[in-house]
């Protein structure tokens, strides 16, 4: 149950236009009722090599021409997602290569490549056709030679050369257990075409790929979104939900130069008596769940069966009974020892402070705090008081004279029991407490005796309406 | 919740991740605010792309198109001042109002909830064995003065923590409930005094359990409910 889409690479919202005005693409064609459709018309027509989708109108737009075509250029678009012929966008080869339709015009020595249609330096049989694609002079394999594309060189010397295209298997190898693999495979090790990650049959699944951003969930290549132990896919064999796919391991541990992805770069910090975000660097030796429950050992298979062998997951350091995160959840958990308990995240850890070192202190709740501090407890730069972006302020020197909104410095003007605040200069965040902390010499005002115990007066009532009728 | 029975609570919301999975409870405070626990968030800057709350159901794993169910994705996460243990979700939009999903209401600024005053937790999680935890399960808690519950507690509870009485019968939250109310019927209204925090042992017999104190939060949640 192979999807037409599964010959095509997404872009989402995006727009290739050609720069040639005398170039007209194809017309919209709006009969259509998804973009499988599209793939549908588009596959079998050798002069159609990616098509425009049409979110909205669920048009199609056939395109004889890709990224890689001259005088073509990528926009953003809210409407449309472009949606191009895998060989002829792929950087690297499935099987021999027969189907390589990529741009690569040298050998494996450098020797630039003789354009197809010329018989000098080199005399040969081949005729391009559309069907061939033997294009300018770009590598091909219209032989099926094993070794992958190859041309004819412009070198007297040397005929024809292969061009030592790399086999989309070992163009990009696993780390560890290949969360961040962003390869193109997209066979499972059994050779089974895998299911699209943006559909849901043959097999169904939670794994949307806008709901896991991170975890490049694209078209329909080998991935690791769940923690399992190297990279897999569903597969199109409505009869096999998913396997794993066959990828080249690059060792047993984590680089230390390799190019520092946004998640290596968090995991360069193991923590051992606190976690950051989802504790997926937690190292510490805590064993019990939240609730007290000691955990059951990562190397044992009772009373929880699992698949969370340690030495399948070398890097996740699933030593003894302790708690770890080696699939990407909410926080460190552990099999628990009950019987009736299969898994409990361990909250009791403490988060590690994302908060800097405090750079003063206010008295009562800082109303009359007139220090220099201008950070947020985050460590992020305070707002102007007087300026209006990236806030628009609801307290402004003029709005609020008393509370001393100079500068961009740390005030209370509403006076805020948790302390002085500010404007923050994060797009994102619109205010947060600050740098600061009670000086040693004060103690909050009690909430348990309070002077007068706050009377409870308000609330959304519920109108229990008294039945008028007799 | 251990100890509990099934029960009904419309403002009790269960945060789910990207996989649909129920990990933590939470509180309908406002038609587009949920209130949680800080141990249930694992960032308060990063989006939570593909978490969302369910409500309208009582159900731990509602059928697709179950009646009434509404599932609203999660947009910003503020985190509460330092100790709060509090963290606001806002959602995408606001969420329908009606039998099966109510707000609770918040309590004054700084309200003390009167030792005695009952009171009720609401969740999805654990019940050790107590009852299959496919459905909703409340259970009531006595509230205790902190003082008291500082005898047991040696002085660890916080006035920024509040705790019900530990009863013979092994009663109260546990894992999975975190994030979720500690509802009390006051002047004929519920009201969110306390927010469900991991404590050490789940339904310890005898042993005062501590929630953290919503009240002294109040004026947090309201500026940034006005303030966003």
């Amino acid at each position: 149950q192979r999807s037409p889409l599964n010959d095509f690479q997404l872009l989402r919202g995006m727009e290739l236009k050609n720069l040639l005005h005398t170039v007209v693409p194809g017309p919209w064609q709006e009969d259509v009722a998804d973009a499988e459709e599209c793939a549908k018309r588009c596959g079998p027509l050798l002069d159609c090599r990616a098509f425009h989708y049409n979110l909205s109108s669920h048009g199609c737009q056939l395109l004889p021409w890709t990224e890689h075509s001259p005088h073509t250029e990528l926009h953003q678009s809210s409407l449309c997602d472009l949606f191009q012929k895998k060989d002829y966008v792929r950087t690297c080869i499935m099987d021999n290569g027969v189907g390589y339709r990529g741009t690569v015009a040298r050998t494996v020595d450098g020797l630039p490549c003789q354009a197809w249609n010329s018989r000098f330096p080199n005399d040969h049989k081949y005729r391009p056709t559309p069907k061939n694609g033997l294009e300018e002079n770009f590598c091909r394999n219209p032989d099926r030679d094993s070794r992958g594309p190859w041309c004819y060189t412009t070198s007297g010397s040397v005929r024809f050369q292969t061009c030592g295209i790399k086999s989309c298997r070992d163009a990009v190898c696993v780390w560890c257990n290949g969360e961040e693999y962003r390869g193109q495979v997209d066979v499972t090790e059994s050779g089974r075409e895998c299911q699209r990650w943006d559909l849901q049959h043959p097999h169904s699944h939670p794994f949307q790929p806008d709901k896991f951003l991170d975890k490049a969930l694209n078209d329909n290549y080998c991935r690791n979104p769940d923690g399992s132990e190297r990279p897999w896919c569903y597969t199109t064999d409505p009869n096999i939900e998913r396997e794993f796919c066959d990828l080249p391991s690059c060792g047993p541990n984590l680089p230390l130069t390799t190019k520092a992805s946004k998640s290596h770069l968090r995991s360069k910090g193991k923590t051992f008596n606190c976690f950051r975000g989802k504790g997926e660097d937690y190292r510490g030796t805590t064993n019990t769940t939240s609730a007290g429950v000691p955990c059951q050992r990562w190397d044992a298979q009772s009373p929880h069966q699992h698949r969370f062998v340690p030495e399948k997951y070398a890097c996740k350091d699933l030593r003894e009974n302790f708690c770890r995160n080696p699939d990407g959840s909410e926080a460190p958990w552990c099999f628990t020892s009950r019987p009736g308990l299969r898994v409990a995240f361990c909250y009791q850890i403490p988060r590690c402070t994302e908060e800097v070192v405090p750079e003063g202190c206010y008295h009562g709740s800082g109303e009359q705090y007139r220090g220099l501090v201008s950070k947020t407890r985050k460590g992020v730069q305070c707002q102007h008081w007087s300026a209006e972006t990236p806030h628009k302020p609801q307290f402004t020197p003029t709005s609020a004279p008393q509370a001393g909104l100079e500068a961009n410095y740390c005030r209370n003007p509403d006076g805020d029991s948790h302390g002085p605040w500010c404007y923050t200069l994060d797009p994102a965040t619109l205010f947060d407490y600050c740098a600061l902390q009670r000086c040693d010499d004060e103690q909050p005002p009690s909430v348990l005796d309070p002077p007068d115990q706050v009377q409870f007066d308000k609330c959304g009532k519920r109108l229990d309406k008294s039945n008028k009728l007799r | 919740v251990v100890g509990g029975h099934p029960g009904t609570s419309p403002w009790t919301v269960s945060l789910r991740n990207r996989q649909g999975q129920h990990f933590c409870g939470g509180s309908l405070v406002k038609e587009q605010w949920v209130l949680t626990a800080r141990q249930c968030v694992w960032s308060c800057h990063e989006p939570l792309t593909g978490y969302e709350v369910w409500l309208g159901t009582i159900n731990q794993n509602p059928q697709p198109g179950e009646a009434n169910l509404q599932k609203v994705p999660v947009t910003k996460t503020f985190c509460g001042p330092a100790g709060s243990q509090l963290v606001l979700l806002k959602l995408e939009r606001p969420v329908t109002l009606n039998h099966h999903v109510a707000r609770i209401c918040l309590p004054p600024e700084q309200y003390v909830v009167p030792p005695g005053t009952k009171c009720e937790i609401a969740g999805w999680g654990e019940s050790k064995g107590t009852s299959n935890n496919t459905v909703l399960h409340v259970a009531s808690m006595k509230v205790i003065s902190n003082q008291e519950c500082n005898v047991k507690h040696r002085g660890h509870v916080q006035e920024n923590e509040m705790c019900t009485e530990g009863l013979l019968v092994p009663t109260g939250a546990c894992e999975g409930d975190y994030g979720g109310p500690l509802a009390c019927y006051t002047h004929n209204c519920w009201v969110l005094e306390g927010l469900i925090i991991p404590n050490r042992v789940c339904a310890r017999p005898r042993w005062p359990a501590i929630f953290t104190r919503v009240s002294v939060f109040v004026d947090w949640i309201n500026k940034v409910i006005q303030l966003e």
